[in-house]
């Protein structure tokens, strides 16, 4: 069973990926400004620009993360940051909730100037997110573990974060294993999707050199955060 | 060196 301190920290977890949504005038803008290329990648850069902010809010609410070395947490979000990025939008897009004008925002991530070689996989990791029909519990503890995760470049006590991520995983084993009975493998599957995520992150390098060639900007956030020049 | 954006949103208080 969960414990009576697994709660706390799961209900923590939730309360704060609940709250730390991209602003609805952000998700609104995806319907307005006109369909060109240029257009949507500006609006995506944007997107992407609120997501890591809303990012950044969420893992400052994770119990422990603020107590990591200063260092440690800045190597932490920048080593996660693509990988939590992929899986909150896989969620959004998967959710089909009406606000999130999901229809509109894959529109535009279709016609955005990004190499079709990163679109298949991207979509593949969406459809794959998708087909789970993960509760909102599974997909705030799920990122957690993922910014969470030890052997992210430049991360100097990786121990101080292992003892962050344990009870995590260990909340999320309990979870899927009282919701989903009837599938002993969905935990596993879970785990399943951080390594895609890892795959993606790959991809995600070669993308932004593909639309660095194109003379696309980032954004400063964007810039370190992805570690672009 | 640039001032680091993540640093600041990182020391900025939390929920801000």
């Amino acid at each position: 069973a969960i414990t009576k301190d697994q709660q706390v920290l799961m209900k923590v977890i939730v309360e704060a990926y609940n709250r730390h949504q991209i602003p609805q005038d952000m998700a609104k803008k995806l319907l307005q400004e006109q369909y060109s290329a240029e257009e949507n990648f500006l609006l995506l850069t944007e997107m992407a620009t609120s997501q890591v902010q809303v990012l950044v809010e969420f893992t400052k609410n994770i119990p422990g993360f603020l107590s990591l070395d200063h260092e440690d947490q800045i190597a932490l979000l920048k080593g996660s940051a693509v990988e939590a990025m992929f899986l909150r939008s896989a969620q959004v897009l998967s959710s089909k909730k009406p606000n999130c004008h999901t229809d509109a925002l894959e529109e535009r991530i279709r016609k955005s100037g990004m190499s079709e070689e990163f679109m298949t996989p991207m979509f593949n990791f969406y459809k794959s997110i998708g087909k789970l029909h993960m509760m909102q519990e599974e997909q705030a503890l799920l990122t957690a573990i993922t910014i969470l995760t030890p052997d992210r470049p430049y991360v100097k006590d990786q121990q101080a974060v292992e003892r962050l991520q344990e009870p995590m995983l260990d909340v999320l084993r309990k979870l899927c294993a009282l919701q989903h009975p009837q599938e002993p493998q969905y935990f596993a599957h879970l785990l399943g999707r951080l390594t895609e995520l890892r795959t993606l992150n790959h991809y995600h390098a070669e993308m932004l050199t593909s639309w660095r060639v194109n003379d696309h900007k980032f954004t400063p956030l964007l810039c370190e955060i992805w570690d672009v020049q | 060196e640039e001032p680091s954006l993540l640093k600041k949103l990182l020391l900025a208080p939390a929920n801000s």
